[in-house]
């Protein structure tokens, strides 16, 4: 089958009013959100096999990031970020995730080092229920100039060591 | 508390000293004095009383029925981060399931709101239904605007029906519509637009004010056939939600280029990947 056809299914039967207002039963609701996840992995697997023609490696997609979670970017002290811009215009566009260290040097695919800063996840967002993740802190950089229909990679490093987070402070 | 302004450039939020509040929003455009807070809707009914009677229809999920005007929840503590990129105010509140960070990032014409709501109580048997409402001196009337399932904007008037006589009967749900993307006011010098990253009800109850519904958590079925109350037990607690607006101060007469620019920036926003390069250098990269 067409992978892309399993979403747009899905979405197709998400465009049923109880669905949109939320008047169905919670089982209903929650095959609802089945079909929009089995349909979103399917996606995310063309857009892999779309990539790969591009070459980049295969890449992981962060189903969390509501939750300021991500295994990758949490887990990793090298990481890179791709940003696709599905608009028909270049675009900027503000980049955050999560991350465990205290410092971060953003470069974009020149090698030159992006303006970043690390933002400390709100309070109310550590203590979600069900939120297993152990990144304290968020990575915010701006993805500037997104080719339209394109994407831009960003290599990141991150250190538990050097605090460079001087810049925030409490009033 | 904090007497200076923050900004970003392009727009520059005013705290009220005494509550750390939101106290005025000034762009380059205009300049409007704004109070936003999270409020909460008691909504009718209680597990007592028979849904099939509809003088006692409880709220529910096809039903909005507030028992009276909205319950402010009082703010807490301020605490605001300046960065180089972004700046935030992170308000925490009376009732420790909500929460807000407003941000500013540098060059944007917008501050963006990301809320956080419940998980809701609901041990006291009452229904509660949360909002957050803008309160500002834009002179408004009895007039607002609305998205319509995305498509164009459609006016609002308080109270009012286009097509047949309207009997109020029900003044705070009966002016609620649906806000899919954006809601906004305005008069002859200002417009305050609000876009939301979801579906939302919204409504303008009083000249200069707007509200959108952000989370509700109902006690009983409202009998008109879902057979269930709005009550999801995730973790055993009831559901969290976290989500954004983004609000937009500006001349009437240039909101629509603003707001449609941030719509198509928002709802079809970049898509983020991820993969490892541990054993890489960004030279090599």
């Amino acid at each position: 089958p067409n992978r892309v056809d399993i979403l747009r299914n899905a979405m197709a039967i998400n465009q049923h009013h109880d669905a949109v207002t939320g008047t169905e039963k919670q089982p209903v609701a929650d095959d609802y959100v089945m079909r929009l996840s089995e349909g979103t992995e399917s996606c995310q697997q063309a857009v892999n096999d779309a990539f790969s023609l591009a070459g980049l490696p295969k890449q992981s997609f962060c189903n969390q990031l509501n939750t300021s979670s991500c295994d990758v970017t949490e887990g990793h002290d090298q990481f890179v970020v791709t940003v696709y811009n599905p608009l028909p215009r270049a675009v900027g566009h503000w980049v955050r995730v999560p991350v465990t260290g205290l410092s971060a040097t953003v470069a974009d695919g020149d090698g030159t080092v992006v303006e970043s800063q690390l933002s400390p996840i709100p309070e109310e967002v550590l203590r979600l229920p069900g939120r297993t993740s152990t990144a304290t802190y968020e990575l915010v950089f701006r993805a500037d100039d997104l080719p339209p229909l394109g994407f831009r990679s960003y290599f990141v490093s991150v250190s538990a060591s050097i605090a460079v987070s001087q810049h925030m402070h409490k009033a | 508390p904090r007497q200076a302004p923050l900004s970003n450039g392009h727009v520059t939020l005013d705290l009220d000293p005494a509550s750390g509040r939101l106290a005025r929003i000034r762009t380059d455009s205009a300049d409007v004095a704004v109070n936003q807070t999270f409020m909460w809707y008691h909504g009718y009914g209680s597990d007592k009383n028979d849904p099939w009677e509809p003088q006692h229809r409880p709220t529910g999920a096809y039903v909005f029925n507030p028992v009276a005007d909205a319950i402010p929840i009082q703010p807490k503590d301020v605490v605001i981060l300046e960065g180089p990129l972004v700046k935030e105010i992170r308000h925490s509140f009376a009732e420790t399931w909500v929460s807000q960070v407003t941000r500013l990032y540098t060059g944007e014409p917008y501050a963006e709101i990301e809320w956080q709501v419940g998980p809701i109580p609901t041990e006291d048997g009452v229904a509660k239904e949360v909002i957050s409402r803008f309160t500002s001196d834009i002179s408004s009337n009895d007039l607002f605007y609305t998205d319509s399932n995305g498509r164009q904007m459609m006016e609002r008037q308080r109270d009012r029906r286009s097509s047949w006589p309207l009997n109020v009967t029900e003044p705070v749900s009966g002016n609620y519509y649906p806000v899919n993307s954006r809601i906004y006011i305005r008069d002859a010098a200002s417009q305050l637009t609000v876009l939301s990253d979801r579906s939302q009800g919204g409504a303008s109850l009083a000249s200069g004010q707007l509200e959108l519904m952000l989370h509700r958590r109902t006690v009983q079925d409202d009998g008109f056939g879902v057979g269930e109350p709005l009550n999801e037990t995730a973790y055993g607690a009831g559901l969290v939600v976290r989500g954004r607006h983004w609000v937009l101060l500006s001349d009437p007469a240039e909101g629509a280029r603003l707001h449609r620019d941030l719509a198509q920036r928002v709802f079809m926003a970049p898509q983020l990947s991820f993969s490892v390069a541990e054993d890489t250098t960004v030279e090599e990269w």
